[in-house]
Order: structure tokens, then sequence, then C-alpha cells
């Protein structure tokens, strides 16, 4: 089922993001 | 550190959810390791860092792309642009979305423009001389620097630039460059196709994405798409 896997991509899109924004910033 | 730190995470929580009977999992950061048996109908197709050189001289435009393969073209596919606290997404068929903390919203493009006044995003990098004279004859000369396919394509879909090129050179940008962003545009209504028109297909035999490649929010694709055909055979004849 599509939406099922998007939804579980969408968050490790935002955890993803996270971590690199974390790197980016330094902290 | 970063780029694989983020490359781990995704591997590991994709492969946690979706096992490697049916899917098999192809990322910058691991490919040259994998070489290479791609025989699952569907194949994730991830970036965990778009736009290395930006994440390090700190312009804030890098991105993640995961994109999942079918067939050799995106049935759904994730652009996070971490600066912006946004995430776009699209599946095939049924549109793309702007996820915020505050909201989510769909994407339509729609511009009524003329064509001298379409901006095309750039990249501060990957400049070569066929390109720059390319870029030079195009109808259209307002240009925005902006870095990273992910975000140059989110720059189009915010509105902000119309058209996005890529001619390759000596190298040319890999599936996982490509494929994420062509979706979350073509799904908002734009177009991503090769010069001649045809569709990109990722997941084959190679990985580069050799030629050009060009990007908008659909109107004068097609026009644009045949000038730049010529510009570029006008560009070689100069140079016999």
């Amino acid at each position: 089922d599509l939406a099922e896997i998007l939804a579980i991509a969408r968050d490790v899109g935002w955890k993803a993001a996270d971590i690199l924004h974390s790197y980016y910033h330094g902290t | 550190i970063a780029d694989i730190t983020v490359s781990q995470y995704i591997l590991q929580r994709l492969q946690a959810a979706f096992g490697d009977e049916d899917f098999t999992y192809i990322s910058e950061e691991t490919y040259k390791s994998q070489l290479q048996e791609q025989n699952s109908q569907l194949v994730w197709l991830i970036d965990p860092l778009d736009g290395t050189k930006d994440f390090i001289d700190k312009t804030g435009d890098y991105a993640i792309h995961i994109a999942l393969i079918q067939d050799h073209r995106p049935i759904l596919s994730i652009v996070a642009v971490p600066e912006a606290e946004t995430i776009y997404y699209a599946t095939k068929d049924s549109g793309t979305f702007k996820e915020t903390p505050k909201a989510t919203v769909p994407i339509t493009l729609l511009t009524e423009k003329s064509i001298e006044d379409l901006t095309l995003v750039v990249s501060r990098s990957h400049r070569h001389e066929r390109l720059n004279y390319l870029l030079q004859h195009l109808p259209c000369q307002n240009q925005k620097a902006v870095g990273s396919v992910g975000c140059k394509i989110a720059t189009i879909l915010e509105q902000k630039a119309d058209i996005y090129i890529s001619l390759s050179g000596k190298s040319a940008p890999k599936d996982w460059d490509i494929a994420a962003p062509e979706l979350i545009l073509t799904e908002a209504g734009g177009s991503f196709t090769h010069f001649d028109g045809s569709p990109l297909r990722y997941n084959t035999d190679d990985i580069n994405q050799w030629g050009g490649l060009f990007a908008s929010n659909s109107n004068y694709h097609q026009i644009l798409c045949q000038e730049a055909q010529r510009i570029l055979l006008e560009f070689d004849n100069l140079k016999r």
C-alpha cells in the first residue's frame, strides 16, 4: 500500500532532516 | 560524517520496515560497495545529503532525497529541506504536497509569465563551456543561483524560479540526484524530461543521467527543449 509506505518514508525524511540540521548547526 | 550517519539511518529504517525480499536499497554513500544485483521490482534510491558543497559552504541549500522506483520510474518521493523545515512529497498520480511543522498543503504549479520573464535556477558549481553557452543563448536570461537539485526543484515549486537545466560534461548527475526531485515536480504539474522530450529512466545499467535534462513548471517546456537542442547544435558546429 503506497500510502502506508509514504507515511514511513515521510517520518524517515523528517528524522533524517533533524540529524542533518544538527550537524549543520554543530549542535 | 553527516552524510554517512544519515545514509545509515535512512537505510536502517527503510530496511527494518520493508525488508530485503521485495526491495533493493541504493544510497549514494553505499553504492560502490553494492555492485550490483538489482533484480527487485521496487528500488529505493537515496541521496542522504544532496548539495554537499553547499552544506560545507553554509549556504543552507542542501536536501535529502528518497525515491521509490518501479519499472525504472519514480512512484513515490520525498525531498526534505532541513533549513526550510519543509518536506515535499509525492506519489504517482496523487499530487505533490508541502509539509511543514505548521501545515500540509498541496502544490499546483501555475504561471502566466512570458518566455522572456522566466527565471532559470542554476548551480554555483558544475559549470562548463557548453552549459554556459546554452544558458547565455536561451531567450530567458533571469538566473537564480541555488545549490542541490532538490533545493532547485523546491525553488520552482515555490514559484521563485521556473526552469532547471542539467547538461552533463565529464560527469553527470546520478539517479539519486534526480529521481525524487523529478516526481515532486511532475506531480505538481511540472515537466522533467530529456531535451528531446523523452522521460528519464532510473535503475538501468548506468547510474548516470547523461545528456541534457530540462525541468520546468511546464509552460514553454517543449519550445525551450527544442531551443536548447538548436543552441547546442550551434555550439557544436562552432567548435568543429
